[in-house]
């Protein structure tokens, strides 16, 4: 392995990173996915951690550019140079950079589809009913978000099952935030189009008329950088078509089976034996994982290996089960010395139902920055290729509990206090304390009448044990129970109409049986996270309801 | 179509960009020394640097490798 000249490397270990833009291959979800697995590549094996964040500088900006995009060492048009990325250090130092002509995917070339529908694979289902309306295609009618979904069977409003959509569904084949699509041919300057251009504009931008008639209604979008759709098709413009049959088997993406060149094709009808129609995918791409876990090496010190099967070698190429050469491993222990977490890390639990029907009414009013959206992300993993780990439940069961919960409690202090509480929380100064059903609440030390049930609150006796309760906003308190959560306001002392909610619903990706659920290194007002644990792991999400980090409670938290 | 522009390059003059851009060849050799005194030696450099076999000629394999996607990061100097 080699390193930068002088041994250039970070003087933290908490590193930030920060997306600037992104692909239109990928789905933005998707890039992150593989943004956040690439760094973790080399936080399994050293002290480091990576935080990403969304404004403000990072350690490390990676962003997607093509040709001169500013750092004066231009990229080369498709194939040829991919990315680059400087060492550690200020400013551009550390940054990494993706050209933006190549075409990005996880190397195989298939992933845009992954987010038409569910989590579970549930696709969607056109044409679907919603709100008594026939819709065709992917819409954004019912939320606020303006995220576009579709019912993942033929009526929502009876089944209330639903999936998302690629935000570039709108622009696969080109169209414009409004969900106007392209329409071929137009005419554009008197001449007639029947794909996308970048005629007449000065930016390189591939735009199309959404009407038949630029000329006439100057109503346009934009298209992906890609000729063909982004999920393949023919010169006629007929689209892939998923699953489809091929002597007697069926594929749902594109393969190469059949043909001598390797070359990836789809039919662009169900059944390929009978009908003979087909065209061709766009060609593998370039894995942003593997890539990008390569020139991350270099924005923490590595510097090109002549190992040929290591990751820090200078040439690309596709590995299905990617993981570190030991060559790669010397190199950034040499710079970092190794992590003391664990190997491998508890990955995020699969979902095991449909996600829970829209909510299409707004939910009782709350402080517009406090309020709860529906969940804006994918909420699970996608399915991943190489990196992904795995725990089994045996090895779970061998971890011994941590001791964060039920909470002991101070008797020199307050002599007239319970032992152990199920869950304290503090609002403006106050100590609230649950345990078995009951609340005591108030300045705990000046009142010992014994606790009030929590019935008063407004919380059914079904309730059972707490396992968390987290300030949500000015003098609201989520408490948690099991698969719900109420929102108790403190003020008049009683749940808001409309709970309990399903945990679900908003913190989607956590597990749903919880010991202790907390907001661990912040105050409700600032960027603290919420941490759910639940045997020797914990799930720590953002403020934005994203599970981005499962660890072990006693190295990560416990700092054992 | 820019990517294919680089690969109709005569041999030559790609392999010449190549070992300049990847620091294989500093810019001051490239003025001063002979074309093909430095090309030998950039050449077995970059041959050993890249596990290639180390001929120091302008073969096959290491043309095919001055043509494969790679990283932008030189593989010699800052």
């Amino acid at each position: 392995f080699l390193t930068f000249e002088r041994d250039l490397k970070w003087d933290h270990m908490d590193l930030t990173y920060r997306v600037i833009n992104y692909s239109p291959d990928l789905d933005r979800a998707v890039i992150d996915d593989a943004f956040r697995r690439a760094f973790q590549v080399w936080s399994d094996v050293t002290p480091l951690t990576f935080t990403q964040i969304y404004s403000g500088e990072a350690d490390i900006m990676i962003m997607f550019g093509s040709q001169e995009h500013g750092d004066g060492y231009p990229f080369d048009g498709k194939d040829g140079l991919l990315a680059h990325a400087f060492p550690p250090g200020q400013g551009i130092q550390g940054d990494a950079h993706f050209d933006d002509d190549e075409f990005w995917t996880l190397g195989t070339g298939l992933v845009v589809k992954t987010r038409h529908g569910n989590a579970n694979g549930a696709e969607c289902h056109f044409p679907f009913i919603f709100e008594g309306r026939s819709y065709s295609r992917c819409t954004t009618e019912g939320r606020k978000d303006g995220l576009p979904w579709c019912a993942t069977t033929s009526n929502y409003d009876r089944d209330k099952k639903y999936g998302f959509c690629p935000s570039e569904l709108l622009y696969t084949n080109g169209g414009n935030s409004d969900g106007a699509p392209c329409v071929f041919p137009f005419v554009f300057d008197g001449a007639s189009y029947d794909t996308c251009t970048t005629d007449g504009r000065s930016d390189g931008y591939r735009w199309c008329a959404t009407t038949s008639s630029f000329d006439q209604d100057k109503k346009y979008g934009f298209c992906p950088n890609r000729d063909t759709a982004v999920i393949g098709g023919n010169s006629q413009g007929d689209p892939c078509v998923f699953p489809f049959t091929f002597l007697g088997q069926s594929y749902s993406a594109c393969t190469s089976q059949g043909r001598q060149d390797g070359k990836l094709w789809c039919a662009t009808t169900s059944n390929y034996d009978t009908d003979k129609k087909w065209g061709f995918c766009p060609d593998r791409g370039y894995s942003i994982f593997l890539v990008a876990a390569h020139e991350f090496g270099h924005s923490l010190g590595l510097d090109h290996s002549s190992v040929r099967e290591a990751l820090m070698y200078p040439m690309y190429s596709y590995i299905q089960d990617f993981h570190l050469h030991p060559d790669d491993v010397q190199g950034i222990q040499y710079l970092y010395g190794r992590g003391s977490g664990p190997k491998p890390t508890a990955p995020a639990p699969a979902p095991t139902e449909e996600p829970q029907p829209l909510p299409t009414e707004e939910p009782q009013p709350m402080p517009t920055e406090e309020s709860l959206p529906v969940p804006t992300e994918e909420p699970q993993p996608l399915p991943t290729e190489a990196g992904s780990t795995s725990t089994t439940e045996e090895e779970e069961e061998e971890t011994p509990e941590p001791t964060v919960g039920p909470i002991p409690v101070d008797p020199s202090r307050d002599a007239c206090m319970e032992k152990n509480f199920d869950a304290i929380t503090e609002i403006n100064g106050e100590l609230y304390f649950f345990k078995d059903g009951s609340a005591v609440l108030g300045v705990f030390w000046e009142e010992c009448a014994g606790p009030p049930g929590i019935e008063k609150l407004g919380i059914g006796k079904e309730a059972g044990r707490l396992s968390g309760a987290l300030q949500r906003g000015r003098g609201k308190v989520l408490l948690f129970s099991g698969e719900n959560y109420w929102r108790l306001d403190v003020k008049v002392q009683r749940v808001d109409k409309g709970y309990p909610r399903a945990t679900d619903d908003i913190f989607t990706g956590v597990p749903l049986d919880a010991r202790n659920v907390f907001l661990y290194q912040g105050e409700w007002n600032l960027a603290g996270k919420y941490h759910f644990c639940r045997g020797s792991f914990y799930w720590r999400m953002t403020p934005r309801y994203q599970v981005d980090r499962v660890g072990y409670v006693k190295y990560d938290i416990l700092q054992c | 179509f820019p990517g294919d522009l680089i690969s109709t390059l005569p041999d030559l003059q790609l392999a010449e960009r190549y070992l300049q851009r990847f620091g294989y060849i500093t810019e001051a050799e490239a003025k001063i020394g002979g074309r093909h005194m430095s090309l030998g030696k950039a050449l077995l450099k970059m041959q050993k640097q890249l596990g290639l076999e180390e001929t120091g000629e302008l073969d096959a394999a290491t043309l095919e490798a001055m043509r494969a996607p790679r990283c932008g990061v030189p593989d010699v100097g800052t």
